[in-house]
Order: C-alpha cells, then structure tokens, then sequence
C-alpha cells in the first residue's frame, strides 16, 4: 500500500456542534467541506472527558486505566509504561513528524517536551500569544481589562496583534510549505480553541445573534442524579464575569441571559477555529497535497453548553464524552482530485454563512478515540498494531482499540 | 447497527457529594470512578470506590450509578438506575474484557 502524508487536526473542548453533525445552529462550513468528502463517524466517544487523560488515551491508544494518567500530573512513560505513541509509530517507519499547537496535553504530562523527540522530528511549536490566554485580555463593560469567560477581542488590540491559533495556523501554513517533495510527512495541529476562556476575534459573534440562540433543552441538574456524578464547573466559576454573577456553589445555575452569552460564544469560537481548519486544507490544494495525504479531524473531548446544569467536561455524560471524528483518506473516501480543480477551497463564513454539505459516508456504529491509532496507521499505508493483551504495562506498542478500517470498504448493517 | 459495539469512558472524583476539586482531582485524592458503558440504546455508568495507590476498583463499593435508556431519554435526563434489575448488567459486565 502506498504511504500517505497526514493531517492530524485536533480541537480542544469540541463537541459535536458542527454543520456535518446536524447542528441546525452551527456554521462550520470548512469542516463540513472536508466531511463531504471524508468518512464521518456520528459516534465517537472520548474515554476521559478532561484534557491530558483523553490526548495521552487517544495518541498512545491505550485507556487511562493503563496509562494510569487521570489528572495532569504525570508523564506516562515513567509512570505507567513506555508506550509508544501515534506519531512516535509514525517517525520509526521514516514519518517526518511534527506537532503545532496544543497534540499531547503540555507540562508535565507530556515531559515539559511534548514528548520531543520520541514522537516528534523537531521541538513542537507553540503560539507565542498563548501566554495570554489567562491573563487580563478582555474589555469590560468599564473600558479595563478583565480575565472574563466571555472575550471576544479586536484583534489588532491584543500583544502582536494575534492569537494563538492564529499564530498556530501560520506556524502549520510554514511546515506543509517546508516539505512539499520532501518525504513523507506526520503533521499534527493542535487548536486551542473552543476551550475556555472565549478570547476570539469579536467578529464571530455577528455570525450567532443573541435573538436565535437558545438555551440548552435540559438546563436543569437531573433530579436523579446521584452528588457524585455531577461537576461543579469550578473553571468557568473563576473567570471574573462569572464571579460578579454570584452564582451559588456547587448547583449554580447561571442566570439565562449569561447562559445565552456563553452559548453564543461557543459557537462562535467553533466558526473561528472552523476558519482554521479551512487555511489548512485550502493549504494542501494550493500545494499539491491533497491527493496525497489523509486527514484526521477531531477533538479530545466534548462540553456540556448547559445540559444537565453543567458548563464544562469533567463528566460521563455524552455531550461531555462524545466527539467529531472525520476521516478524509484521498482514492478512498473521495476520488482524487480533478486536474487543477480545489477539493478544499476555503470558504468564507462570513460571506458565506449558509454554505451546505452533504457528508460522503457517515458510520453510525459506536466508536472510540483509542480506536484513532491503528486505524490512521493502516489507512495511511502501516502496519496497524496489534491489540493489546489484557496487562500490557511491559508491552511498547500495541492497541486497545479497533482497526476500524473495514468501515471504510464495508457499508453498515441494518 | 451493531448494538453489541461500546464505548466506554471513566471520570475520578474525590468525594461522593460536589467538592472545590470534584472536577479535575489529583491522583491522589481520588476516592471514587466513574466507569461507563455505551451504545446505541443506553449509558450504564458505576460509580465505584477506586485506590489511587494500587489503581485497584472495588466493584462491591457502589458509590452511585446511572441508566438512561436513550430512545426515550437521548438527553440522559432521567435515569432509571433504581428501577434496573443489577445481576443481569453485572452478569454481563462480568463477560467484559
């Protein structure tokens, strides 16, 4: 089988709003123009709902209960195992491999390295505007700046008059360009958004008028919930805006106008990061690469936008665990390109926000993030490995997900 | 559809009620795990006593559970944990992996 480059896209916080997910409200048009050409999975379940559990689970394919990781606090490898990694398999087979953005969860759960240089050809590369992120950003209603959820900022305001998934899509722009006819090619992207806090460009938000936005249909905690299935949300509480709002701990809830504001924010940052997405892929077309090469889009986990009292991860609800996964594998889940034609031309929200697709191929069946690992490797021309045995902590490389690949030669039953 | 394909997921918690560090504790204040079964038609979730140090669960500490069955329920609003004869679904979890 013939080896193809990768594109490896993945967001941070993202649930399934998106166009190609039949959410009515969401104006993802770049990301629904790769689901139609791409194999679409409806049911894709993150194992861990919080942000470095879920990345080292996904990229070393094995459950936290083997990687042992459930908070931030530890790297896997001297932890649990030496496992090795996605890109990490993808370098030993002569891969280029590279990482922008937030791939592995930073600090110390990927080694303060981003597991530099088992998994990576070069250092990753990260926005230097991140730094920012948490800091006073955000014009209040006062004209000072405050560290609020809600921050959808003028862009040439802030230090460099960029942000970081800006600066991370320019970062990936650079890389593709750098390797055109040079070999084959890993290229991992991390964006950093729609996690909170909301810091966007303010323009995104004309794209969600308050008057259409909605409250989540099941805003309330569930009266048979047991204490411990719930989360406090404790990292939206912090933020300024939502301390002014006195909102009671640990069942809230926030006042419905502000839970419409946040809502219109999430939106909103999904379009933003969505415009991303649509620099990369029109990238590819504009260097020749589509054909050859597979890309991968999905997230590290969901977010609840108010369903069941919450506004957050943290939990084993669906909107929590469920996630985007979209598999775009050129002569498989779309022809090749026509001679000169764009299969990825970027498309403008703004000028064009009504912009529909039609997804090449959906697959409804449950499946899993672990099940990501050996299904890029083989789609992308690998050996896929093997499926772990029961204790694998000795075991280097091995899976304890799925080879999904007869979904893309098999229609479904039933 | 394959109804028999399942996802599963797992959150830790500190402590049985909501606490300051309930969404994201410290491995070493984890007191309790949330493992959770999926597919087409439910989400069965056993909230167990779980030791940070031997990263052993014990299946008989029952802290909590959850059942939605998601024809009727899709938003997992209600859950029917109580109403569930529990030696068949420990039966079957007993012929997981």
């Amino acid at each position: 089988r013939e080896k193809r480059n990768v594109l490896f896209i993945i967001a941070d916080d993202l649930r399934a709003s998106l166009g190609c997910y039949d959410d009515a409200l969401a104006k993802s048009p770049n990301i629904d123009q790769l689901a139609s050409r791409s194999q679409v999975f409806l049911n894709a379940y993150a194992q861990q709902a919080v942000c470095a559990p879920s990345r080292t689970s996904m990229l070393t394919s094995r459950r936290p209960d083997t990687t042992r990781l459930y908070d931030f606090n530890s790297y896997w490898r001297v932890h649990s195992g030496n496992y090795t990694t996605l890109p990490q398999h993808f370098k030993s087979k002569g891969y280029y491999t590279m990482s922008v953005g937030k791939v592995f969860h930073p600090g110390i759960a990927s080694n303060h390295t981003d597991d530099y240089p088992y998994s990576w050809s070069i250092p990753a590369y990260h926005p230097s505007s991140f730094r920012f992120e948490k800091q006073k950003m955000c014009k209040g209603d006062d004209g000072q700046l405050h560290a609020n959820l809600l921050c959808a900022v003028n862009v040439t305001e802030q230090p460099g008059g960029t942000l970081p998934d800006l600066e991370s899509t320019d970062e990936a722009v650079r890389l593709l360009k750098s390797r055109v006819g040079d070999g084959a090619f890993f290229l991992a992207v991390g964006f950093h958004k729609p996690h909170i806090p909301f810091r966007i460009p303010q323009e995104y938000l004309s794209l969600y008028p308050l008057d259409k936005m909605t409250l989540a249909p099941d805003p309330d905690v569930p009266e048979l919930l047991p204490p411990v299935a719930y989360n406090p949300w404790t990292d939206v509480r912090q933020r300024e805006d939502v301390q002014k709002l006195n909102v009671s701990f640990p069942y809230g809830p926030i006042p419905k106008d502000f839970q419409l504001r946040i809502r219109q924010h999430y939106y909103a940052a999904v379009s933003y990061m969505d415009a991303q997405v649509g620099r990369l892929l029109s990238t590819l077309d504009a260097l020749g690469l589509t054909d050859s090469t597979m890309v991968v889009f999905t997230s590290d986990h969901g977010w609840s936008l108010g369903e069941h009292g919450e506004w957050a991860k943290y939990s084993n609800f669906d909107v929590a665990t469920r996630v985007p996964l979209i598999m775009f594998v050129p002569g498989v889940t779309a022809a090749y390109s026509r001679a000169g034609g764009p299969t990825f031309p970027f498309i403008d929200v703004f000028s064009q926000p009504e912009h529909s697709f039609t997804n090449a191929k959906v697959i409804r069946n449950t499946v899993e993030l672990v099940d990501v690992f050996p299904t890029v490797s083989y789609m992308a021309g690998l050996p896929a490995p093997e499926h772990c045995p029961d204790v694998s902590l000795q075991v280097e490389l091995c899976t304890e997900g799925r080879n999904l690949v007869h979904t893309f030669q098999h229609k479904e039953r039933g | 559809k394959n109804a028999e394909l399942m996802a599963f997921s797992q959150y830790p918690r500190p402590a049985d009620t909501p606490q300051n560090n309930s969404d994201l504790p410290d491995l070493q204040d984890i007191k309790v795990m949330g493992y959770s079964l999926r597919n087409w038609d439910y989400r069965y979730t056993l909230w167990l006593g779980f030791n940070p140090r031997s990263f052993q669960v014990n299946v008989s500490d029952v802290h909590g559970g959850e059942l939605y069955m998601l024809a009727d329920d899709p938003g997992q609003d209600k859950n029917i944990y109580s109403d569930l004869d529990h030696s068949i679904v420990m039966k079957k979890m007993d012929a997981l992996p």
